[in-house]
């Protein structure tokens, strides 16, 4: 028996919206320590992360570890039936092939459910080791965002570099080139305002924008968002949810073979 | 020209 209960339903409808569009079904994992999904998009090129741990849910009931396999396109369109505002309890039987996700107004006097076919989904789950990055980026989700955006419309990769000056992105295209630096920049009124960065050793990588540009679907969740990156290692792209957890995408580097 | 690698080939499995 697996019951979830999450006041702030639109935390789960905007994690939908970050994750189906660059991964189409994926296995939820529900253990006592939260919600968890891990999975690569189709090409394999990136990995998505998510955990929701269970002190974020007024009530959290999962008796037994438990793998459910949703369509994500089909899940974000139940979602999407949910208000802004709506309290959302997700429900599943032991042994059923349903799910069922229930949608309450805040002054509960609408209460909806919709129930969702589950799938057998064979995935394979990759042990991601915690690790000390050389580099890390603390910056505003929306600044990520609009270079992402900007970039792809001159190149198809971008090459990030840190640097003690900055962080550079940089890209180039058939019209030209493009580099975009942003500065340390922590004297700011707001926290989330700040771009901070922690540089162990310089970083220089490349990545495919189509992919950034996918991860920065979940904006709407943190007003910040941090970029880790080793040589040679995938850059993770973490947004926060609230204090309850996570969005972390992982992305391989273009290297030269 | 840059590759681009399978992000599984820098993790292992399990």
């Amino acid at each position: 028996m697996l019951e979830l209960r999450l006041v702030q339903g639109s935390l789960l409808k905007k994690v939908l919206e970050a994750i189906k569009d660059l991964v189409n079904e994926a296995n939820f994992d529900c253990s006592s320590t939260g919600f968890s999904l891990q999975a690569m998009d189709s090409s394999h090129v990136a990995l998505v992360a998510l955990m929701l741990r269970s002190e974020g849910f007024e009530h959290y009931r999962c008796d037994r570890t438990i793998s459910i396999g949703m369509n994500l396109t089909n899940m974000a369109k139940m979602l999407k039936c949910a208000g802004n505002d709506d309290i959302i309890t997700i429900k599943a039987d032991d042994g059923s092939d349903t799910v069922t996700f229930m949608f309450e107004s805040p002054s509960q006097d609408k209460i909806s459910d919709f129930e969702m076919k589950l799938m057998e989904i064979d995935s394979e789950h990759l042990g991601i080791p915690d690790t000390e990055y050389q580099s890390s980026i603390k910056m505003p989700s929306q600044e990520f965002l609009r270079i992402c955006k900007d970039l792809s419309s001159i190149g198809d990769t971008v090459m990030i570099s840190v640097t003690k000056d900055g962080v550079k992105f940089t890209t180039s295209g058939d019209i030209g080139t493009a580099n975009i630096v942003c500065r340390q920049n922590t004297s700011v009124d707001e926290p989330e305002n700040a771009t901070e960065i922690k540089m162990q050793e310089p970083v220089s990588l490349t990545f495919a924008l189509r992919y950034l540009n996918s991860f920065t679907k979940a904006t709407p969740l943190a007003n910040i968002v941090t970029l880790s990156m080793s040589a040679d290692l995938p850059i993770v792209v973490e947004y926060k949810i609230g204090d309850m957890g996570y969005v972390r995408y992982y992305l391989a580097p273009k290297i030269e073979e | 020209a840059k590759q681009q690698r399978s992000i599984a080939s820098f993790f292992s499995p399990g």
